[in-house]
């Protein structure tokens, strides 16, 4: 799963999977064209970019300590961003 | 706040709404409640008007489930995703899930039922997430007390374009639609307001625009009731008085004066007195004439009491506009009625009827 990463925190594979699913649902991530697993890190990268900026983190397209935590707090399973 | 793609919206005001199930967290009529309370968030700033039905197909449809629960958006367990609701639209349009394996409440106990369904209600109602930490439709959740929940304006301002803008379109409809059908409009209270401008609930007029504004006395006073029966202006006190059934509340600009509502037989008027039809003061006099049915009274603002020998028969002082008055206002030296779609321009000095106006020529119509 290619999400750009902050090189100070240390995510484990079930952050990763976490954030992830955190971008599928409310910033529709889509899986690439060119595979099911294989995800452009660009496109997971433009989509915390786009969360990042809705929530005004700073905005640096990868997943650091301060995006994580925003994640992981109780919300409305609403899309952010029309779809 | 920001709208669906195609700025999705119902496009009638009268909805309904069904509670499919309940969860085991909270009594029935705890649930009922919050979800009623959370409707009139939104009925209290739009012309929208909510009502529950128990059985077929209401245009929102409230239900609690769990995990996958039939609409291919998994809940995801406790904490997390707490609920969702689709835009306005058929089918599942405009409806509201919650996910029952959270902790629902009334108060700070997991998570406040009222706060989350106003928030996914917003969401059946057009508005998509705000950027606004403070907004209700921020996307997360934020316990702000129990008490006197109050609708962030940017809300206020995100649903109002939905559904007051609309209804400013249909006003100017109104305008159009009255040139051919004069008996369509009527007014029914009105107030001289800031000197030079004039406010119709719902409409503003300022010399300095052309349009008249659609405003609703909830954005400008959130207190007030959604409808009032008259209001005045006293610019000696520079207060603003308005009238609902037997309450009467004194407004400085946006503020409520200290100490009101209070009654209005306070003021004079009679115990059983209900309502006031229309109310105005007179600069010159310094009275004020109350209208109720086919009377009226005289108030010295300065001595604050109701004058002797009222109330008198309005045909016998203002003959020929009629034994009713729906609203009236004071401008250089005339009085004009509103009665229905007609409006009788009365000279305060001559004491007659010297003009009588379609209602809605006021704007210009």
């Amino acid at each position: 799963i290619p999400v750009p990463l902050e090189d100070s925190h240390e995510f484990t594979e079930k952050d990763l999977q976490f954030a992830e699913r955190y971008l599928r649902n409310h910033y529709d991530l889509r899986p690439n064209p060119a595979g099911i697993m294989r995800k452009s890190a660009n496109t997971v990268a433009s989509k915390l970019r786009e969360m990042q900026a809705f929530f005004g983190l700073e905005v640096t397209g990868k997943l650091d300590e301060e995006t994580y935590e925003l994640m992981q707090k109780p919300r409305c399973g609403v899309p952010d961003v029309g779809e | 706040y920001n709208f669906f793609p195609r700025k999705l919206k119902w496009s009638k005001t009268n909805l309904t709404y069904r509670i499919m199930n309940y969860t085991s967290d909270l009594r029935r009529a705890e649930v009922d409640r919050a979800f009623k309370k959370a409707f009139k968030v939104w009925s209290d700033v739009t012309p929208l008007n909510f009502t529950r039905i128990r059985s077929g197909i209401a245009d929102i449809m409230i239900s609690f489930g769990t995990k996958e629960h039939g609409d291919f958006y998994p809940f995801d367990g406790p904490s997390g995703l707490l609920a969702h609701a689709f835009p306005p639209g058929p089918d599942y349009g405009g409806d509201a899930h919650f996910d029952d394996d959270e902790a629902w409440s009334d108060d700070s106990r997991g998570y406040n039922l009222f706060l989350v369904a106003a928030h996914e209600f917003g969401h059946s109602l057009g508005l998509e997430h705000s950027r606004d930490p403070g907004a209700l439709m921020f996307p997360i959740y934020t316990y702000t007390g129990k008490t006197g929940f109050v609708l962030p304006d940017d809300d206020v301002q995100g649903i109002q374009e939905l559904y007051v803008k609309m209804l400013q379109l249909k006003t100017e409809r109104v305008c159009t639609h009255f040139s051919f059908h004069r008996s369509f409009f009527n007014v029914d209270k009105s107030a001289n307001i800031y000197l030079n401008e004039i406010v119709l609930f719902f409409w503003r007029l300022h010399p300095q625009m052309v349009e008249a504004e659609l405003v609703l006395l909830k954005s400008f006073w959130p207190e007030l009731p959604n409808k009032i029966d008259a209001a005045y202006e006293n610019p000696i006190k520079d207060l603003v008085f308005m009238f609902k059934g037997k309450k009467v509340w004194a407004l400085n600009g946006y503020d409520i004066v200290e100490d009101f509502p209070k009654k209005i037989y306070e003021m004079g008027f009679p115990k059983e007195m209900k309502r006031i039809d229309a109310a105005v003061h007179i600069k010159d006099t310094g009275k004020t004439l109350f209208f109720t049915g086919n009377k009226y009274w005289s108030y010295d603002e300065e001595a604050e009491v109701m004058e002797a020998g009222y109330p008198r028969l309005i045909e016998e002082e203002f003959a020929g506009i009629g034994d009713h008055v729906d609203a009236v206002y004071e401008r250089n030296g005339y009085l004009y009625f509103f009665n229905g779609p007609l409006q009788f321009e009365y000279s305060i000095w001559s004491k007659r009827i010297v003009r009588v106006l379609h209602t809605n020529s006021i704007f210009w119509c």
